[in-house]
């Protein structure tokens, strides 16, 4: 069972707050149960899955386009955006209440749909369900906080050693190749001096041969 | 021309290291790189 | 103004819920204000810094340790943990209320504090704050969850391509290593070819400096 709860305004009465609870299964679409309350009297109310189709098909919209209008105006709360309002009168003995809610367009609005709401016996009920509610969800929200910030703590921890092991390995391959140079350097010139060894004494031979008939 | 051939071929080996002066990392570095290029 | 919503039940009557609203002005130690509420009705009291004072003397409680149990028994919602009880009890005409909470010890409970609520004259105004202020506070942890769950995803990324760059650095010292003791060896093995070389013609240099007296 999905539930939200979110403030609204109505546009009789814009200083008057009211909280609007929408509970569903699975999708929207299928139907919902609404709860209004002024924090005194509350007022329940459902839209079946067929209510629903009637309206779209009543405002020539696709239906699931006219779902995503119900979502936004009942659940996502964007009526402080200015983007949807909601109707609430009360009957004489408010046993009953109208409740409607409209989309707001540039110039015009027009009606997303509309109930009657009865008045619900014990409204006491209904507020500690509301006000339990919230606090069940900020407990969950808390611990959820909670257990993302110590994984965020964890991965830059993480990030941080892979950081350091990368400019250790930077640092290692350079100085491998240096001292691989270095190294190369040395046994090369080594083996350069010998050539010039080789090549001094192979001269001195080829001239001793060269001289020695004369010596002789 | 085959003089020339000759007295390179005599001084350097067929990566251009020298047989007889002394080489430094500098220049080895040089010699390896072309050898890249040679591959 | 920090402020706190906790649900309590109070040991006179377990299956009862009341919402404990704490405020408080920096630290809870300087003095708080309780709202005590049924979801019905509501009932408000001062707990002033003096009256804490007076409380830790009275207990021969040191007055910072004071300070912490009340923040775990009325702040920290501590209670379902079963460290601490609360009682509460209506008088007759209900415009006050009494207010206890004490802490349990293994085999005692000692009180901690109590105050006398007054009666709020309208109550459904506290309902909607405490409401209200739950969906403020679920508006805010939302965000923040938002933010957290964008930075982990932030943080795995930047992990992820440190981890990349770190195996692609490993590889590429491993590689430079072997690449260089090729190009090494190569040039190594051109002066040893030379060195052959030239010691085989200084040996025949030699044999044939030998050779010649009997030569000519």
């Amino acid at each position: 069972m999905e539930k939200t709860l979110n403030r609204i305004h109505p546009v009789s009465d814009p200083e008057a707050t009211y909280f609007l609870q929408v509970s569903w299964e699975k999708d929207l679409g299928t139907g919902f149960v609404i709860m209004l309350s002024d924090g005194q009297c509350a007022w329940t109310g459902t839209v079946s899955e067929a209510e629903i189709s009637r309206e779209a098909a009543d405002m020539e919209m696709d239906r699931e386009k006219y779902v995503e209008e119900l979502k936004k105006a009942l659940i996502l709360g964007e009526e402080s955006a200015g983007k949807y309002n909601f109707a609430i009168s009360r009957g004489e003995e408010s046993t009953e209440c109208h409740f409607s809610y409209e989309k707001n367009m540039k110039d015009v609005s027009f009606r997303l749909g509309s109930l009657r709401l009865q008045k619900v016996s014990r409204p006491v009920e209904v507020v500690k369900e509301l006000i339990g509610h919230c606090l069940d969800r900020l407990g969950r929200l808390q611990a959820e906080n909670e257990h993302l910030q110590k994984e965020n703590e964890r991965l830059f921890s993480d990030w941080n050693d892979v950081e350091k092991r990368l400019e250790k390995c930077v640092k290692a391959k350079e100085e491998l190749e240096a001292d691989l140079y270095n190294r190369f350097v040395l046994v090369l010139n080594e083996k350069k001096a010998k050539i010039r060894n080789l090549q001094k004494l192979l001269k001195e031979a080829k001239e001793s041969a060269a001289d020695a008939p004369y010596t002789r | 021309c085959p003089d020339t051939k000759e007295h390179f071929a005599r001084e350097y080996d067929s990566y251009g290291d020298s047989y007889t002066a002394d080489t430094d990392v500098a220049q080895l570095k040089e010699v390896f790189s072309r050898m890249k290029d040679n591959s």
